[in-house]
């Protein structure tokens, strides 16, 4: 089973 | 003062048609060097990148850089009921409260005004990094778009496989399963048809198929699309606009638990 990851782990706040 | 004109209706119409469905609100960021939306949708599993360069409007002024929040719902309605060939210009004031947007018609015996309310769209500006892909695929959009939605009835996640032979979509539901390799093309006369698969390492990667449905839906944009895909990177779904700029859409992996 997969879990879904979130966009803000892959990028970080400016 | 901010003031940009584009020609024909019609590609604002299709650039926020792709948009929309999964941006409810979102900041246009005006600069001298165009406009500019980041956006990620509300479970903050993808993010939309939008750019409108300056040089793909047919009159652009921006005295100095502006944030404009808008509801992406209510800008498409209103952008909607302009003609595709009418030219539309977009325009607000340093401090203003609203956007307001003009429709001309090309025999110019029309003219129409509307102002949105602009509002305080509070979101995080992410750093987008720029990434080594390990794949890179341009295929014709509309087959993207074939490819998300028959997949979509079978599973809610697609594992993209890509080797230097093909790139394979496939899916596993409750009811089966399916799949479906597409093969780089070995001589087109049309390049917008063809194929083409740059891989400097292979790569298998889950997605979940709603989002991969929703990003194909802007095949209107252009009749090519390319999807990048990078190990620890999410995948980029890019639609260029030739001078005017680009929609991408990036969209985090499925991990293993």
């Amino acid at each position: 089973k997969k879990g879904q990851a979130s966009i803000t782990s892959f990028f970080k706040k400016s | 003062m901010f003031e940009a004109r584009v020609a024909q209706a019609e590609i604002l119409k299709k650039i926020l048609d792709s948009v929309r469905e999964l941006v409810e609100q979102g900041n246009l960021d005006c600069s001298g060097t165009g406009i500019s939306l980041q956006a990620m949708d509300s479970s903050h599993v993808s993010l939309v990148a939008l750019l409108l360069k300056s040089e793909g409007f047919e009159r652009y002024r921006c005295d100095r850089s502006i944030n404009l929040g808008i509801n992406m719902q209510s800008l498409g309605k209103i952008v909607k009921t302009a003609g595709n060939h009418d030219a539309i210009t977009l325009s607000s004031e340093d401090k203003g409260d609203v956007l307001g947007l003009m429709f001309e018609s090309t025999e110019q015996d029309k003219v129409s005004n509307y102002e949105i309310k602009l509002m305080d769209v509070d979101a995080e500006q992410l750093a987008i990094p720029v990434a080594e892909y390990s794949v890179c695929v341009r295929m014709p959009s509309a087959e993207f778009a074939r490819i998300t939605r028959d997949l979509s009835t079978i599973g809610d996640s697609v594992l993209i496989s890509c080797t230097k032979d093909g790139v394979q979509f496939s899916t596993t539901g409750d009811t089966g399963s399916g799949s479906i390799v597409l093969r780089q093309s070995s001589s087109v006369d049309d390049e917008k048809k063809a194929v083409v698969i740059e891989v400097q390492e292979p790569i298998s990667l889950s997605f979940a198929t709603k989002f991969l449905v929703q990003f194909s839906k802007s095949a209107a944009l252009n009749e090519s699309v390319t999807l990048n895909l990078g190990d620890g990177v999410p995948l980029m779904v890019e639609y260029p606009m030739k001078e005017m700029g680009y929609v991408r859409f990036y969209l985090a992996p499925k991990l293993s638990n």
